[in-house]
């Protein structure tokens, strides 16, 4: 079981959007996948159509006496996928989940329950570094890191990789940087402040390495999708948007082969 | 002194660009401004320049000996603009920050110290809904919330409704909802999904008289402007962001009047 998480901390980046997309491609090539949504925002648990009153990862997050684990938490969306889902509460149980004192490996124990039934986690992660996050990252074997390149996006993805590093060293030493790839990427009107980051960051040479080739262009179908809760795949076979994340999901498995 | 907080927990709607357009403008009208950067990701306090060096809000967050006022944390970027500059590191400090047991009004006792020296305090917040972000709403006559109309950001935006409401009742009576405004609003091709939303918050009678009338459409200047650490207003005087932040200041002065 291969376990993989979608991080950024800055907002917007198109992490959800990511995550879902390729939890849906891996689904059609014939894998079975567990997407976590660690988002107390839910939005890809909205996404999903999940319905609102199935229980949420936050249940699993306190100590005590009939506290769900993780397994139990898992609702069947298809044949291939199930989902955790997430819900607004969760952000106020996750300031006692940060107090345990060994928060860090919630996820990483959890998941062992799990291990016979799916090839992939998938998990999404909110704009935020939190006690969350971090028990993804500890649990995962890579992070993929959509970003838009601007300064913004920038700015917050230098937080991600020291955080990374940090938790690589003291928790997960096979936790790495799976890749890093550009989102939104729009029409040509914005392509010269584009291309000037992407540049910029294809020339630092402890980076190079993880830009990924494939770039997400902007396309609505995206965003449509969501709306009508269905996959891209689904809801437009033909658009960018499916495009650039089937070569996206393939880039993604030829970089943890 | 008017105190005013942009606000959304969903991620990359444009809090920051539209609290320092707006907070630009003021001063171009003549007001004296104070900006607080409330959020650990330091957006607003990286496109202005601010040295990173200078001491930031997270030093103000503890208690105890030698602990810096919010007022001696202000740094002049210009002769009507000042900023509280934040950093990374705030986000640790926002956690001990949560625990004291009055954090909520940390913002309103702060800034009575510079009651006389501004006429507009505007703050930035993260895309959470943490003690920061509480306590700047607790501060605050109104909030203005930018939102991009599709699923993720109307779901979003119900959560900040609500704590607006559980705020005003507790803490802050004067507090209200100042206006949502529609952000990045896409050219021709995305209109139809964000019409549609548009439409169905409009027809929603406890949300219709909080929309406002000026959108912000999508416009690259304003992500340029940022790279360039410069105001839109110098660095793109006649872009579509320029004259739409222009006239959504206008609106909002006519709101709170
Ligand atoms: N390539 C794209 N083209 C067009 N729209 C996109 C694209 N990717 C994402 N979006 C839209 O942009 C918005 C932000 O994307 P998304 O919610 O996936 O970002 P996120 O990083 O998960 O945000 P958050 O930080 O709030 O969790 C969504 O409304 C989504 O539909
Ligand atoms: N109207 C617009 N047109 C084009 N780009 C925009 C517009 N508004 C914001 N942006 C760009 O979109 C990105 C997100 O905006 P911004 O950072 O202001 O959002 P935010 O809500 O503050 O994000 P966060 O949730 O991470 O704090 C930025 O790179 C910004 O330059
Ligand atoms: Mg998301
Ligand atoms: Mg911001």
């Amino acid at each position: 079981m291969r376990i993989l998480t979608f991080a950024n901390n800055k907002g917007g980046v198109g992490k959800t959007t990511s995550a879902l997309s390729v939890a849906h491609r891996l689904v059609e090539l014939g894998s079975k996948v567990l997407f976590i949504d660690a988002d107390p925002q839910a939005n890809a648990s909205t996404a999903s159509g999940l319905p609102a009153e199935h229980p949420h990862l936050g249940l699993a997050l306190t100590e005590g006496e009939g506290v769900p684990t993780l397994a139990s938490l898992c609702y069947p969306l298809s044949t291939g996928l199930s989902m955790v889902r997430s819900a607004r509460i969760m952000a106020q149980q996750e300031k006692g989940f940060g107090n345990a004192p060994d928060y860090q490996f919630f996820f990483r124990h959890q998941l062992e329950d799990v291990q016979s039934r799916f090839d992939y986690v998938i998990i999404d992660t909110a704009p935020n570094l939190g006690p969350l996050t971090v028990s993804a990252l500890v649990a995962s074997e890579a992070v993929f890191i959509p970003l838009q390149p601007n300064l913004f996006g920038s700015e917050g993805m230098t937080a991600l990789i020291d955080m990374v590093a940090r938790l690589k060293r003291n928790f997960n030493p096979q936790l790495r940087v799976g890749g890093i790839f550009f989102t939104k990427y729009s029409p040509a009107y914005r392509k010269a402040l584009h291309h000037q980051y992407a540049r910029d960051l294809q020339a630092d040479p402890a980076l190079a390495s993880l830009i990924m080739s494939q770039t997400i262009r902007e396309n609505v179908s995206l965003d449509e999708a969501q709306s009508m809760q269905r996959p891209i795949y689904d809801w437009a076979p033909n658009s960018n948007g499916a495009a650039d994340y089937r070569s996206l999901t393939d880039e993604i498995l030829t970089r943890i082969s």
